[in-house]
């Protein structure tokens, strides 16, 4: 999958893709002080051309307080606290609240998760067409940056929740005149990057809206801490293991 | 009707009777969930002589006939439904005499027969045709469409159709060989998408009893069930014809727990098969607790005894226990229901109370008996306030009413009084089963306190709309009219609470695009939704009525009821058949009873049973069938012999 983290402080969006295997599960924001954690689960495209493609099949989204976990795939919505499982499709407009836990399902579109109005997650559904050769359903995800998390959150995703300082210079003529190259230095690297843009579908589901960024190379390396294998976690509710 | 040489041959063949059955069509047009049936019936007196030709049909209770029209040597005779008095009085100048058509109730459990019967002179060939109407009740998954044939002998042109068209699409149909096993191959079924079509029809060698008898095998109920498909928990929102209904079975949602007692009679008629059926039951029933759910038995005779004085939680020795205790049970004495209905209240308030009930659990009190109450308040409409009293509005009563003494009225009204059920079953050899299959409908509760509702100005006439529980497997359907609108959208909000969590689920639909499919369709009912809507207002208006504190509310009820009934030419209890022939000389008047058993409380008292009658033509003789039970006791059982008399009752 795609990674563009939005730095507003540096006004700056930075890119990366994760290259990994399907069935991983990649951990996105692992929050033990507020006991929120949110994972992704990879599936492939359906033939495995020469580069293996990965996206996001399954999103939970598990907030230990109430022991209520949501697992959105491209089928189904289904809630879970552990005596009862309750399961929505995306055919239908509803609004779900367990305890602190409200879940907000807007029709074969997206689906918004918040608890306890201080921490939300919205999940986009791409439909695609069923007898594509290649192409299957998948999920995006979207995390606003003011969530209120704990100092403890980390995660691919919830570890930018604290900005890091950024910085660009040197940039220059790239090979693909299209994409210019520069240096970044951040976290105490100095990382070669190239200019480009992904897509944000939030507005537009079928062409997405081009995000301009500083693509990092090598699966983020030298912008997430460690290494994006170190992400990888057993179950769809499990918290990131400190180091 | 043009025989082929082959059914030429056939008609010779049994023509040797002196009534011969030309043909004996049935056809069904589902169109979601709402069955237009038609019954049609030609005849030849083929005898040397007159004589009595008849028609019977057996309907199911909850259908409403629509219509029935006759044709005599040529004479044809059409109905319309009418107020019960202006049906009456126009028969009354029509100064008719005997009976020739009526609906009398078979004492059966869910049906009732629709008979008529003419004196034709020899050659005569006369043409029936009767027209009903019902909706398909979701009862444990899937609706079931029941057609009772009954031809009574060999018919050259014998076929069943059953057209069903689901705008959502089938997702399953079946015929169980409800008919006899000789017929499982005859009955072809073809399903694609949204329609599917049943058709039986076998020819005379295929309906006889044997190779080389003459009468006809074909005596008993074809069975259709099916179900649609459906988006988990999602509603399902139809607009035709300026109607809509709103369908609503969630299923992917886990059971509410549950918070039960068991009022089980012991009294002395309870001994042998019925207590052995209910021990079996109870069983099964037991078993099917969980650890979430809490329960108590109560037997009561003249004496009241608990399993439990309070509510336990559903653990396996809990239940083995109760297991042992029910199996232990000797039936004697009398019947005392209301201290037995009261102490089983007690426990629910006691365990309330005492904070021992989850919030978002249900609580119920499920009786059996199979009587009337012979010991401490007899009085049943005393009975029927005092629980309605002590009841706590999150608490709700089932009933089931076991055999025929019960007095199942009763047993009905304290159930639909406490946001239950009731349901009679007969002390047969599968009345265990059927307490099972009752029980089996209330066990997996999904959803209490649910509501349907539509933006302001947007519909009108809705029929009830807010239900206090779903159970897993039934179907809340909600119906009413569309308001003029720019736009070609309706929406529909479904709030509920289920176990853990509140939801509200929104469903909407194109205004226009059902009835274009309708027009294409050759078998589908265009005027469901209409008919839908007012079967549906009608029922709820019944009970409404039966459960009025005063003759003033009633009798606005009434006049409600007789008004739509007259409007969608239904018949009901307060509304009648009248089938003119052309010159309006002749007519034939048929209604519907109630049930024979005596009502209990302030509600419509028994309606006189059959009083049909029509105008015949000369050369018609008019015979009556041989007086049944009820119509022995002459004229006094026209009157009503009870309170809160109000016109049309």
């Amino acid at each position: 999958p795609h990674f563009i983290i939005h730095l507003p402080r540096s006004d700056m969006d930075v890119c990366f893709n994760i290259d990994s295997k399907p069935g991983h599960i990649l951990n996105l924001v692992s929050d033990s002080g507020a006991g929120v954690v949110v994972n992704g689960q990879l599936i492939s495209s359906k033939v495995s051309t020469k580069k293996l493609n990965t996206y996001f099949g399954t999103i939970s989204i598990y907030y230990q307080p109430d022991g209520v976990s949501v697992t959105v795939s491209t089928s189904s919505i289904a809630l879970s606290d552990g005596r009862s499982n309750h399961s929505f499709t995306w055919g239908a407009t509803a609004e779900i609240t367990q305890n602190g836990l409200r879940v907000s399902i807007v029709k074969n579109s997206h689906v918004k998760i918040t608890i306890n109005n201080n921490i939300q997650v919205m999940v986009l559904l791409h439909r695609v067409w069923k007898k594509h050769p290649v192409n299957v359903d998948f999920l995006g995800i979207y995390i606003p940056n003011d969530n209120q998390y704990s100092p403890l959150v980390h995660g691919l995703i919830g570890q930018f929740s604290t900005e890091p300082e950024v910085s660009v210079y040197d940039v220059h003529e790239g090979l693909d005149p299209l994409k210019k190259e520069a240096t970044m230095e951040v976290k105490g690297n100095k990382l070669l990057v190239t200019r480009g843009w992904q897509k944000d579908y939030r507005h537009d589901k079928k062409r997405g809206s081009n995000i301009y960024c500083w693509f990092i190379h090598n699966s983020g390396k030298g912008f997430i801490d460690g290494h994006y294998t170190d992400y990888i976690v057993p179950d769809l509710n499990s918290f990131l293991q400190t180091p | 009707a043009i025989l082929t040489s082959e059914e030429q041959e056939d008609f010779e063949a049994i023509r040797g009777h002196d009534i011969t059955v030309k043909s004996y069509k049935v056809e069904s047009r589902i169109t979601s969930r709402f069955a237009h049936t038609t019954v049609r019936s030609s005849v030849v007196n083929s005898g040397s002589k007159a004589q009595s030709i008849g028609f019977n049909v057996q309907i199911p209770k909850r259908a409403f006939i629509s219509n029935f029209t006759m044709n005599v040597n040529g004479i044809t005779f059409v109905g319309s439904v009418k107020e019960k008095t202006v049906a009456r009085n126009l028969y009354a100048q029509a100064r008719a005499r005997g009976k020739a058509a009526g609906i009398v109730r078979a004492n059966s459990q869910d049906m009732e027969t629709f008979k008529t019967e003419v004196h034709v002179p020899p050659g005569s060939n006369i043409e029936f045709e009767l027209h009903y109407q019902e909706m398909m009740h979701r009862k444990l998954g899937f609706y079931e469409h029941s057609l009772y044939l009954q031809p009574g002998r060999l018919v050259p042109q014998f076929q069943v159709d059953v057209y069903i068209f689901e705008p959502k699409g089938i997702s399953m149909v079946q015929t169980p060989n409800t008919l006899g096993e000789q017929f499982t191959e005859l009955i072809q079924v073809t399903s694609s998408n949204g329609k599917a079509h049943i058709v039986f029809k076998p020819n005379i060698q295929q309906q006889r009893k044997c190779d080389t008898c003459t009468d006809s095998a074909i005596d008993g109920v074809l069975t259709v069930k099916y179900d649609v498909n459906r988006d988990s928990n999602a509603g399902e929102l139809q607009v035709s014809d300026g109607h809509f209904v709103h369908f609503f079975a969630p299923s992917e949602l886990s059971p509410l727990p549950k918070n039960i007692v068991f009022v089980i009679d012991v009294s002395g008629s309870m001994w042998g098969v019925k207590m052995k059926q209910t021990v079996e039951a109870m069983q099964a029933i037991l078993d099917d607790l969980t650890v979430d759910d809490q329960f108590s038995i109560i037997d009561f005779n003249h004496n009241v005894r608990c399993w439990s004085e309070e509510l336990v939680p559903g653990s396996t020795i809990q239940i083995a226990d109760a297991k042992k205790y029910i199996e232990n049970i000797k039936p004697s004495g009398g019947t005392n229901i209301n201290e037995a209905l009261m102490r089983a209240v007690q426990m629910l308030v006691k365990a309330s109370n005492q904070n021992q009930i989850d919030p978002r659990s249900v609580s119920m009190i499920i009786l059996v008996s199979d009587g009337d109450p012979t010991v401490g308040e007899i009085k049943l409409s005393t009975i029927q306030k005092n629980v309605k009293r002590v009841m706590r509005e999150e608490f709700s009563l089932f009933s089931v009413g076991i055999g025929f003494d019960v007095d199942y009225d009763f047993l009905e009204r304290i159930a639909m009084d406490n946001r239950g059920t009731a349901q009679r079953i007969y002390a047969n050899h599968d009345a265990a089963e059927q307490l099972r299959s009752f029980y089996s409908q209330v066990s997996a509760p999904l959803l209490r306190r649910i509501q349907v509702q539509f933006p302001e100005n947007s519909v009108s006439d809705v029929t009830q709309n807010v239900f206090d529980k779903y159970f897993r497997g039934s179907e809340l359907v909600v119906a009413g009219k569309v308001l003029p609108s720019d736009s070609d959208t309706l929406t529909s909000f479904t709030t509920a609470s289920a176990a853990s969590l509140d939801v509200t689920v929104e469903t909407e639909t194109d205004t226009t695009e059902l009835d274009t499919e309708l027009a294409k369709q050759q078998h589908s009912f265009n005027g469901f939704a209409r008919q839908m809507w007012a079967y549906i207002t009608i029922k709820q208006l019944i009970s409404d009525r039966s459960l009025a504190s005063t003759a003033a509310k009633k009798r606005r009820i009434t006049q409600r009821i007789m008004a739509l009934a007259v409007e969608h030419q239904f018949v009901t209890p307060l509304t009648a058949l009248l089938v003119e022939s052309d010159d309006a000389k002749e007519r034939l008047l048929a209604d519907s009873p109630k049930d024979s058993k005596q009502g209990c409380c302030s509600g419509p008292p028994p309606m006189a049973p059959v009083n049909v009658v029509y105008q015949h033509p000369p050369w018609v003789q008019i015979t009556t069938p041989p007086p049944s039970e009820v119509e022995k006791g002459g004229e006094e059982w026209l009157l009503p012999r009870k309170i809160t008399l109000v016109d049309n009752d």
